[in-house]
């Protein structure tokens, strides 16, 4: 239960105390180190603007706890090929995954209702995927979703975790990933977080997963309450941050939104820990929304901690991380996050360097390591790849073996860091091996690259297997990603980025967008331009062979550069050379009084003068401010980009932001909210926004909130009435009671057990009972037998068998009667 | 064994051209063009009605001239991943 504690936040939400994971700390006995994100609302970031969406079975778009922030735009329907996300309802509730996820990330916060999400602010959506067949299509559509407006892609689910599979993204869905990367977020990059295998009862190891083991994905691994490993808990190298998640049976639970408008303690593994990460990404964006991908894996690298985890495998790697194989880099840690993002100046380049390629075929002896080494010096002759500070490391490796699950696989850091590429998996028994298959660590990250590098290969039999069947390494491929340069400590383009970027913060009131960045200007020559007589001559007009845009001095030339002045304009300098024009070309106007092309201010294409408040219109990547004839290359609040005319348009007047269209907005104005993908009037309680109207109209008389006028449509009852079959009504049907249910306000009506008429408090303490049978109790039972004595009744009536479902069928009528 | 794949009547088509040559493609082998395969350009996402719905053997006959179109680059017949939420 939450500490009292005076920095602990209030909310009404009726499980917010029981968020045991967010009111961690050193005097809790159990979870002693916090994930700090109370601390991270208190600096004020809540994850304002930022769009998460969550790749899974659907979403409860009008659950009471996520309504509130629901994107519609972050949202689609992939199996159904709709725009409409909602869960395919069954008697299984099977599709509810995507809803308790949801629910961690963005649930709304202080609305008495269920849970607080992590970033409660975010807008968030879900992309219904799974619920049907799942092709390399599907997948690379769901990854591909509006990656301009989407930052945060959240999925926990993987290919089988039976420890025997290898699989991974296709063809398809890897080019989405690498779109995604390259040009997701207007080119910084989308973030994929993901969660690791929960096959940990299998023994299977994450490496045999293609997303998690992915450069591109932030791999989440989860821990219990007292930081011990969870049961399903794999282990691998790519494993990058731990949250807390459920444990056994005696460890508690993770809350959450559930279908049906309810609220859950039922979600667990790792599924629990990808959301809770996208949640506090979430944060760090609103903190600095110019965070690249990499970015955002450099700060969970940094701010992530051992804390009270317990692992056997803690190490320290040669940049001085310390890092294990099932909780990578440590436990979240949200403030830290955020601080850092708050000033984090963007990491240098990406390089890519395949530092070894060894194509020798080589035999893998039984209970031996094969053990190969390379020296590398990282790419170092080319400026282009070379990585002198290590990122991801990923060993491409072919193998064929009769045994895949006898495989253990190591690779060894010039550093001496050792990260376990794959562990024995006793389940697979394939024959297939690897084929070029790609095994990733985080293990060195920030070590130096060049050196010497190892692979070992073990080969330990589960079964007793023939000596002469063994396996071959066939070939293996070792790629470096990182930087030339420190990440941390070198002062680079990027950070001039970053300033220019600063500049294009919009404010209320009149907006102050970013122009055009200043830049130093050649320096023009202020004089009308005439060439020096030569050889003492005066100048003289050479009518005959002057070009057409020769003034009345002359030329020297036939061509346009040779003249000594100017019908219309010069054009150029005296170190560039002048030629006369008829009209300046873009990005100059032409200045009549002195008969010259002068340059516009950068960023405009025409111009009618110097100053960057005198564009007429506006090179590519700037937007053109009619009202203040600037180009700019971000719009100002309250207005958007027009791509095609390369414009700053006006965004709707209930909108404070808005993308692509006046009217999708993506940040309201005081007074409105955001609601099914508009800017709403804030409507009172009893009311909803008609958006045909355009005005707060009358709720149901049944319903205390709701989102139309009819009865079907309420969110919340109003107050002694139970919600049944969708609607308000003052009293349950026949055959139901009234139950509460935990985190709503109006009780639910459940139906009563088959044979009561009528019950109370539970489905089985029925107070009416159906014709054809007899109360019992509490029970309504309907079981005779002619062959009752008194003994037997006797045993019947003093164990209760009649209200025992299993031994029912003891229950005499004949000893009802019989008394 | 390992287990055997399960085909779709679902196809990935890497069509040069822009949409409209995609529609034409499609129209042209018998298929249906369900549209751009998320942000992936010139990647579409082709059905054809005629292929086994669900089976263990890839599709043979109206693809093998799809493959011939000079506009078609790359074609690849969607099979059922096995997905599991964690």
């Amino acid at each position: 239960q939450a500490q009292s504690d005076p920095h602990t936040l209030n909310f009404i939400d009726p499980l917010w105390s029981n968020m045991w994971y967010m009111h961690c700390g050193p005097k809790s006995t159990r979870c002693r180190s916090d994930m700090n994100v109370q601390a991270a609302w208190n600096r004020g970031y809540t994850g304002k603007n930022v769009v998460v969406t969550i790749l899974d079975d659907g979403i409860e778009k009008n659950h009471p706890d996520l309504a509130g922030n629901y994107d519609p735009y972050a949202s689609y329907d992939v199996n159904g090929n709709d725009h409409d996300p909602s869960p395919r309802y069954d008697a299984s509730n099977e599709n509810k995954h995507g809803t308790r996820c949801a629910g961690e990330v963005a649930a709304s916060a202080n609305n008495s209702c269920c849970i607080v999400g992590i970033a409660y602010n975010a807008k968030i959506g879900g992309i219904r995927m799974l619920d049907g067949d799942v092709t390399d299509v599907v997948e690379a559509k769901s990854l591909g979703i509006r990656p301009n407006y989407i930052s945060i892609y959240s999925a926990s689910w993987g290919p089988d975790d039976d420890g025997k599979t290898v699989d991974g993204p296709g063809q398809l869905a890897k080019q989405a990933f690498e779109y995604g990367i390259k040009k997701g977020r207007q080119g910084l990059g989308s973030i994929f977080v993901w969660a690791s295998g929960n096959g940990g009862r299998e023994g299977d190891y994450c490496s045999c997963d293609g997303y998690t083991n992915s450069i591109y994905t932030i791999s989440v691994s989860s821990t219990t309450e007292s930081g011990q490993k969870p049961w399903y808990l794999e282990e691998c190298a790519s494993t990058l941050a731990t949250t807390y998640s459920s444990g056994a049976f005696y460890d508690r639970k993770i809350f959450t939104t559930d279908l049906r408008h309810h609220c859950t303690d039922g979600h667990t593994g790792t599924s629990v820990s990808a959301p809770m990460v996208a949640g506090v990404i979430a944060l760090a964006l609103e903190a600095n929304s110019q965070l690249t991908w990499r970015d955002v894996q450099h700060l969970l690298v940094k701010t992530c901690r051992p804390a009270h985890l317990k692992a056997s495998d803690w190490k320290t790697n040669g940049a001085g991380h310390k890092v294990s194989h099932l909780y990578g880099f440590g436990l979240v840690d949200a403030e830290a996050l955020v601080l850092a993002a708050k000033k984090w100046t963007a990491v240098p380049v990406q390089h890519t360097c395949v530092a070894v390629t060894d194509k020798r075929p080589r035999s893998i002896p039984l209970m031996q390591t094969l053990r190969t080494t390379a020296l590398t010096a990282a790419c170092a002759n080319r400026s282009d790849q070379r990585v002198g500070y290590l990122e991801h490391v990923v060993a491409r490796i072919s193998i064929s073996h009769p045994r895949r699950g006898d495989l253990q696989i190591h690779l060894i850091s010039p550093s001496g860091t050792k990260s376990q590429l794959l562990a024995k998996r006793l389940l697979d028994h394939s024959n297939e091996g690897f084929s070029n298959w790609e095994f990733m660590t985080v293990h060195c990250w920030g070590e130096k690259a060049e050196g010497e590098w190892t692979l070992e290969i073990r080969d330990i039999p589960s079964q007793v297997r023939h000596p002469d069947r063994q396996g071959k390494l066939k070939e293996w491929s070792l790629i470096l990603y990182g930087t030339a340069e420190h990440p941390y400590n070198t002062f680079t383009s990027h950070q001039s980025r970053s300033r220019m970027l600063e500049l294009s913060t919009p404010v209320l009131g009149p907006p102050r967008a970013s122009l055009s960045p200043p830049q130093a200007e050649a320096p023009e020559d202020e004089e009308d331009y005439t060439a020096p007589p030569s050889h003492g001559r005066p100048n003289t007009l050479q009518t005959s062979t002057c070009h057409p845009e020769c003034g009345n001095k002359g030329c020297e030339g036939p061509r346009a550069d040779q003249c000594l002045n100017c019908v219309h304009f010069s054009l150029g300098n005296a170190k560039t050379g002048r030629k006369c024009v008829s009209e300046c070309p873009l990005g100059y106007f032409g200045d009549t009084a002195g008969r010259r092309c002068r340059r516009c201010h950068r960023g405009c294409e025409t111009c009618k003068g110097k100053s960057p408040l005198q564009c007429l219109s506006c090179r590519p990547g700037f937007y053109h401010h009619q009202d203040m004839n600037a180009c700019m290359t971000h719009c100002p609040a309250g207005s958007y980009a027009h791509e095609s005319e390369r414009t700053c348009r006006k965004c709707h007047p209930s909108c404070k932001k808005c993308a692509d269209e006046p009217e999708k907005c993506t940040v309201c104005k005081a007074g409105f909210r955001f609601a099914q993908g508009r800017c709403n009037p804030d409507c009172e309680q009893g009311t909803y926004f008609d958006s045909e109207q355009m005005k707060c109209g009358q709720c149901h008389p049944t319903c205390k909130s709701c989102v139309g006028p009819s009865r079907e449509e309420c969110i919340h009852c109003a107050a002694n009435f139970h919600f049944q079959d969708w609607k308000c009504v003052p009293d349950c049907g026949e055959g139901y009671y009234p139950e509460e249910m935990r985190g709503l306000l109006h009780k639910v009506c459940r139906r009563c057990d088959d044979s009561c008429l009528s019950c109370e408090g539970s489905s089985r303490n029925c107070s009416r009972c159906k014709t054809g049978f007899t109360q019992l109790g509490t029970s309504c039972v309907n079981h005779t037998c002619s062959n009752a004595d008194e003994t037997f009744c006797e045993m019947v009536k003093s164990n209760r068998l009649c209200e025992r479902k299993l031994f029912v069928q003891f229950c005499c009528r004949t000893c009802l009667l019989a008394g | 064994r390992p287990p055997h794949p399960v085909y779709t009547n679902h196809w990935a088509v890497q069509v040069l051209g822009g949409p409209a040559e995609a529609d034409r493609v499609a129209a042209a082998h018998g298929y249906l063009n369900l549209g751009q395969i998320g942000s992936l350009e010139n990647y579409y996402h082709f059905y054809h009605s005629k292929t086994f719905k669900r089976s263990t053997l890839s599709s043979r006959g109206p693809h093998t001239f799809l493959r011939m179109d000079p506009q078609v680059k790359w074609l690849q017949q969607q099979e059922v991943k096995r997905r599991v939420k964690r």
